[in-house]
């Protein structure tokens, strides 16, 4: 996994 | 498909915090210490940037693939839109963060950069000249974020979900479009200096593709060269363009 597919998919806090 | 009123406040206040380096700046700078700061910057802005992008309305709805896309596409040139966008009211300065202030002389000590500081000046002398509004400044942002050219222009999606991930993108351009409109509208100007400023502004947008490509040809030159370390996030989106 790419850091940036990483972020997009990380549900906002 | 929001009013454009809660659209543009949707899209201003998805806009990052402000951020800092937090590095302690040894001047003169190096060409190796002036990179680092660049890089390490750009590095954190990135991870801002991900976060914008998920709350700019529909955004999230197009498909993974074209998310990833476009932000590979358009990075840098976002970062170089907010970069003007903090560095407006200072002629004569690039304010990368409220910690890290340059002017086109400090740009000499690394190989390169002074001709894209001087093109980040003069594009910044524009919007000073145009009293870019933060409402426009932001529909500016968002229509940078969708409008990769691969995408629209060489692209022919071949399946049902890209296809349908391509229209949802396109109403959205709509939408920024709209919003951008309807912003240049309260500004009390005739009808034809409003059709004007739209142009004006919008003409930009080249400019700002311009910067970005050198700035990308800029900096895997460097990495090259070894001369800064890149890596991480970074790393990733300049590898999706060189």
């Amino acid at each position: 996994h790419t850091k940036l597919l990483q972020l997009l998919t990380t549900k906002p806090e | 498909h929001l009013h454009l009123e809660e659209f543009i406040s949707r899209i201003m206040e998805a806009e990052p915090p402000e951020i800092y380096l937090m590095e302690d700046m040894k001047k003169p700078f190096t060409e190796a210490s002036m990179m680092m700061s660049l890089t390490n910057l750009a590095d954190k802005e990135l991870v801002l940037m991900i976060s914008w992008a998920k709350k700019i309305p529909g955004f999230l709805e197009l498909s993974l693939a074209d998310q990833i896309h476009l932000l590979k596409c358009c990075w840098l040139e976002i970062l170089m839109l907010g970069l003007m966008w903090r560095s407006v009211d200072h002629p004569g300065k690039l304010i990368f963060s409220p910690d890290f202030k340059l002017n086109r002389e400090e740009g000499q000590c690394v190989e390169g950069i002074m001709e894209i500081f001087d093109m980040l000046l003069a594009a910044t002398s524009r919007f000073r000249e145009l009293k870019l509004r933060r409402e426009e400044y932001v529909c500016l942002k968002a229509m940078i974020l969708l409008n990769s050219s691969e995408y629209l222009c060489t692209s022919s999606p071949q399946t049902a979900e890209e296809l349908e991930s391509r229209n949802k993108m396109l109403r959205l351009l709509d939408s920024v479009i709209d919003a951008l409109v309807w912003a240049i509208s309260k500004l009390g100007l005739t009808t034809q200096q409003q059709t004007l400023r739209l142009g004006h502004l919008t003409m930009l947008l080249s400019h700002i593709r311009h910067m970005s490509n050198k700035g990308m040809d800029h900096l895997s030159t460097m990495k090259r060269k070894n001369v800064v370390l890149v890596y991480d996030l970074l790393l990733e989106m300049l590898d999706a363009n060189t």
